[in-house]
């Protein structure tokens, strides 16, 4: 899914939760 | 629903409201109901006394939500002694407004021929979920970071045995809508967002383990309060 780097973003944000 | 068909809102069982013989004999279950938008408190009305009942009528106390009638309860013929009849009544969320403990609390009034009684009944907070909750990616990014941790409430929802697509199918019959789903070190993370009919938004994330069956969701609000509410709201989807 390309979105403007959305995608990048959840999984930054996805990363950032998981191990903080 | 069935293959390719979205499933509907969770539609709790119904409960009996107002036991007969607090009421003189009529006994009152209902359940909440919403339906392309639509909310309806459906109620069973139930005449246990010796003698016909008429006259029936209906009224909220302010509540948290603006839950009003939208109409007026239709009995239209006499209930005779031991007949039952299903009513629906519309509801709207533009009455008067009063903050409840807990949050999703009702206080009716109903009134027929012999007296006025009252009852108390809890509605799901599901039921002010509105259809067009989906947030945008974007917004809902900038939103995240911007609700302080302090708003963040975190739940366990035990013994769920759902992948993380059946669950957010299941979330969207509700108006729970996923805008993101991540995988990370074997943990889906679902990115959904709810809106509730007084514009106040909810943001989650559910995070979703293979083979494990504890699922836990976080719940982002500016109007904190409303979390434990949203919680109840997941599980009751999820489990039914």
């Amino acid at each position: 899914e390309i979105e403007d780097g959305l995608d990048e973003a959840f999984g930054r944000l996805a990363v950032s939760r998981t191990n903080p | 629903g069935g293959v390719g068909l979205p499933m509907g809102a969770y539609t709790p069982p119904k409960t009996i409201w107002l036991p007969a013989m607090k009421a003189k004999g009529l006994e009152i279950s209902g359940t909440f109901v919403r339906r392309a938008g639509v909310i309806q408190m459906e109620m069973t009305l139930t005449n246990k006394a010796m003698s016909v009942m008429t006259d029936f009528a209906i009224q909220f106390n302010r509540n948290s939500f603006g839950l009003a009638p939208a109409g007026p309860l239709q009995v239209l013929t006499p209930l005779s002694p031991n007949q039952s009849i299903e009513v629906a009544l519309p509801l709207s969320t533009v009455g008067p407004v009063m903050k409840m403990e807990p949050l999703n609390n009702l206080q009716v009034a109903v009134k027929n021929n012999i007296d006025v009684f009252y009852f108390s009944c809890q509605y799901p907070i599901s039921m002010l979920f509105v259809e067009d909750g989906k947030m945008e990616r974007q917004v809902f990014l900038a939103t995240w970071k911007d609700i302080p941790n302090d708003n963040e409430s975190q739940f366990q929802i035990k013994d769920c045995h759902l992948n993380s697509d059946a669950a957010s199918n299941k979330l969207q019959g509700s108006n729970i809508f996923t805008i993101a789903k991540r995988t990370v070190e074997g943990q889906d993370m679902l990115y959904q967002s709810m809106k509730l009919t007084n514009s106040i938004w909810v943001l989650a994330e559910l995070r979703v383990q293979a083979g494990n069956p504890n699922y836990t969701v976080c719940l982002k609000c500016r109007a904190a309060e409303v979390s434990q509410g949203v919680f109840q709201c997941y599980e009751a989807v999820l489990k039914n």
